[in-house]
């Protein structure tokens, strides 16, 4: 059955994007069929992957006035479709305030797509708001990009918390797929010191997949491309399909 | 008067609080005397310098359950004091909706304090909502960290948006002290294409400071220190300590 993998971290800035884009985009080119859902107002994701703003998107989805057929969109790549998002998405986390299971709304959005995709893949803003905590309970697994710096280190425990209160209340099945050590700069200490913190602390459940620092990643969006797309060779590109393949034999193995 | 500073930039890890940390300490080291305010319910301003969660901060504050000298805390640093935050603070996004005059509660809160302090700076969080807003309303100038890659390129526009609506409808006196350049990695021509981009755009209003990549920036946090106290030689300490004479110069020159 499908996979809802909601990537998720309230620490700006460490790589949700541009893992929720490359690890989607890994998957479709092993040959799952893969959706990635932008769930983030800013929509980067969708920006990064050629998709302009303006247009129905999850927003018109979440609110009930277009059909879900209206706003998916095809990308580029084979096996990648997309559900875009822009600024609309803010009217969200108001509209959301003393509404009735509103934790539900993106689960039962997205309910129809399940049989059509083999990876649902939900990008979420940096926070651990109304957005992130309809990611959180529509989705099967949570993958924690982290960059091995203090900041993102100091704000774990909290994501962690967050994850256990919806796995007791809203969503039991709710897993953590992994943690994925992003722009690791293996030169400097601060790198490995937090990276074996994280290690020590998660254990297995860290991805073996590092992805390090590579201009690649940060280029590839500003082509509406992945990184795949974009420059396949590279250790940005490289580091996402050994991560894609990891997370599939780990499922495999679990 | 006493100047009101807010860091903003609603893409996430774009240096912000290492910016409002950095410039607020190398500031008091030239002989101001600084507040810091740290106005992100994630704390890393405060986490930053030492200082712990849990004690009354910038929620009670705004809530009116404390008073604002239960909740300064004097620094390390000669002349930075620092008004802190925790996660409470998230309380505050919920409260303020279809609160009358939500926008000014910051403002309001911070006005005994001007008699004290030259200048007061203010740590926002990755988004443009309530708290975001406020340090838009209490504040004079507007500070924008802008690291040079695409997704953080792309969000400008929006910003400035956000900022000529707030000083349209509430705050006319909000300028927009500067755009500075962080994390800048001289090496990649992506780095030299963005920062082109936002000079071609912003003209005078971009730093000439640009603030390098340096570890010793990423480190400084994790041992409760600006990187001034931490390194003082460092690139990165030297990057802030040039910012802050350029911001004074600038104002001079106003
Ligand atoms: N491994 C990498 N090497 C180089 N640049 C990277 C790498 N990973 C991400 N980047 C760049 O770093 C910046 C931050 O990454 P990204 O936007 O994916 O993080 P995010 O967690 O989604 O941020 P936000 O919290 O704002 O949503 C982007 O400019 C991106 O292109
Ligand atoms: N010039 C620099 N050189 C090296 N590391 C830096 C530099 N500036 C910031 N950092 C590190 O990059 C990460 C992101 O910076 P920071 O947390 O200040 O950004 P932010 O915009 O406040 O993020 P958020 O949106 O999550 O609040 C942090 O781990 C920080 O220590
Ligand atoms: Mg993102
Ligand atoms: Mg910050």
């Amino acid at each position: 059955s499908t996979q809802i993998l909601a990537v998720v971290n309230q620490k700006g800035g460490v790589g949700k994007t541009t893992t929720a884009i490359n690890l989607a985009a890994a998957l479709a080119s092993l040959g799952e069929r893969v959706l990635l859902v932008d769930a983030d107002p800013q929509g980067n994701a969708s920006r990064g992957l050629g998709v302009a703003a303006g247009d129905a998107n999850l927003y018109h989805l979440l609110a009930g006035s277009a059909e879900v057929g209206d706003t998916l969109r095809k990308t580029a790549e084979p096996g990648l479709d997309l559900l875009p998002a822009d600024r609309d998405l803010v009217g969200v986390e108001v509209e959301f305030v003393g509404q009735p299971r509103w934790q539900w709304s993106l689960a039962e959005a997205i309910a129809p797509l399940r049989q059509h995709y083999d990876r649902i893949v939900v990008d979420c803003p940096p926070s651990l708001g109304h957005l992130t905590v309809n990611a959180l309970t529509a989705a099967t697994d949570v993958l924690v990009p982290l960059q091995c710096e203090y900041f993102a280190l100091e704000g774990v425990s909290e994501l962690v918390g967050t994850i256990r209160r919806i796995q007791a209340s809203l969503n039991p099945q709710l897993e953590i797929a992994g943690v994925l050590l992003t722009m690791f700069d293996e030169r400097t200490n601060l790198s490995r010191d937090v990276m074996n913190e994280i290690r020590r602390h998660f254990e297995r459940r860290v991805y073996r997949t590092v992805v390090p620092r590579n201009v690649r990643l940060a280029e590839a969006p500003s082509h509406g491309q992945s990184v795949l797309r974009y420059d396949l060779r590279s250790r940005g590109a490289q580091a996402y399909l050994a991560l894609a393949r990891e997370h599939l034999r780990r499922e495999g193995e679990a």
